[in-house]
């Protein structure tokens, strides 16, 4: 039984109770700084739960940071713990993470598709959608990073149900992108929005599904390399980085050319570790140092989020 | 429970135009039932591949027959899978 966050194994991969239990206790232990929301239910049932970080205020501009929306990126998941963690730990230790909660809001999603994860270690390691359902198609599950109302249904996604990158019958179809995107409009003052997946190293800007530039490209992309140099400090680990079309392909409906077309300027996608040797199995002896050089790429975002207000 | 015995992740890696259009031509092959780790995008760029044991042969054949380069990612996928099932088990023990 966890008793204590402190204890808790930060190096290890944990299933669903195993993570809610957690951000129960971080909530219990820090109750000042951190509360629990639920934004919404999964297709199956399951609570989409967001940490949500404050130091009061009402609706004061926020960052959203997400992890795991394709379930069987495990790495994704246990970064998002540690994250939370170190939040709470950095909080009135760290100046510039403590300035950063003292004018903006930090929302974490540690487990953004709570159906596929829990498939995925019940059923099939290698689930990466939703669990959903739709009346007259052969397969389950569908992308939710084609999901979302951003070129809904254009080059790089699936009208197929049974493969990957399925879209979906309709932007939002997935009521795990719908929680997001209803909580997000009713939120309206999100700054930065950075969605975290794995593998390959990359860290993405919009836009995806057009290989227009987007509006503040230059800003979006100096800020991508600082960030990724503040990764690449710590173990060295390389990313690229860029636009999605330009740094991988075409790819509409996705989060955070969604995000960007709301007017949230800050919208980035991560591609955690590694580039090739274990893919989407990452031993978990590599789940800290992951956490740790991306926490200071967030932290570059969050910072110049912080220092650049719009 | 799904298991993935005998089933291999390719790395594959496309010289040119030619060669990435062939291995796009294996991503849209519903038969061989790929599951794309990292998509082919542009020549010289790595693609990761899950193929399923009764797709590998075939599926090399193809690679190997346009002259396409491809390692070996992960020779047993279902040992890694049971090396983490393992490795969580002794975490919680």
């Amino acid at each position: 039984v966890l008793q204590t966050t402190e204890t808790f194994n930060y190096a290890a991969y944990h299933n669903l109770d195993e993570i809610n239990a957690f951000m129960d206790l971080l909530v219990t232990e820090k109750s000042n700084l951190v509360s629990k929301l639920q934004i919404g239910k999964s297709y199956e049932g399951r609570p989409i739960n967001v940490l949500k970080f404050s130091t009061g205020g009402i609706k004061r501009p926020a960052i959203w940071i997400d992890t795991g929306i394709h379930s069987r990126e495990w790495v994704t998941q246990a970064s998002g713990v540690w994250f939370a963690k170190k939040i709470v730990d950095s909080y009135g230790k760290d100046p510039s993470l403590t300035s950063i909660l003292n004018n903006f809001d930090i929302f974490l999603e540690i487990v953004t598709n709570p159906d596929g994860f829990a498939f995925t270690h019940s059923q099939n390691r290698m689930w990466r959608k939703t669990r959903s359902h739709h009346s007259g198609l052969s397969c389950i599950g569908v992308d939710p990073n084609r999901n979302w109302d951003a070129g809904f249904g254009g080059p790089g996604s699936s009208g197929n149900s049974c493969t990957e990158t399925y879209r979906g019958p309709y932007a939002n179809s997935e009521s795990e992108v719908k929680a997001i995107v209803d909580f997000v409009q009713d939120h309206g003052n999100i700054k930065a929005f950075i969605s975290i997946h794995s593998y390959s190293q990359l860290l993405l800007y919009p836009y995806g599904y057009t290989t227009q530039k987007a509006a503040d490209h230059e800003e979006l992309d100096a800020l991508a390399k600082k960030a990724v140099n503040a990764l690449a400090s710590l173990h060295g680990t390389k990313y690229r980085y860029g636009s999605i079309t330009a740094a991988i392909y075409p790819a509409s409906g996705g989060t955070i050319d969604w995000t960007y077309d709301q007017g949230i300027k800050y919208s980035y996608t991560f591609e955690l570790r590694d580039t090739g040797r274990h893919g989407f199995l990452l031993p978990a002896s590599q789940i800290v140092p992951t956490a740790e050089e991306t926490w200071l790429a967030l932290m570059v975002i969050m910072e110049h989020t912080r220092d650049h207000p719009y | 429970t799904e298991t993935f015995v005998g089933q291999q992740v390719l790395r594959i890696l496309p010289e040119d135009a030619f060669q990435l259009e062939k291995v796009m031509e294996l991503d849209a092959s519903e038969k061989l039932q790929l599951d794309f780790w990292r998509a082919p995008t542009y020549p010289k760029s790595p693609v990761d591949v899950r193929v399923p044991f009764p797709s590998l042969q075939r599926v090399k054949v193809f690679l190997e027959s346009n002259g396409i380069q491809y390692d070996i990612m992960i020779e047993d996928l279902q040992s890694l899978i049971d090396e983490e099932k393992l490795d969580m088990a002794r975490q919680r023990s």
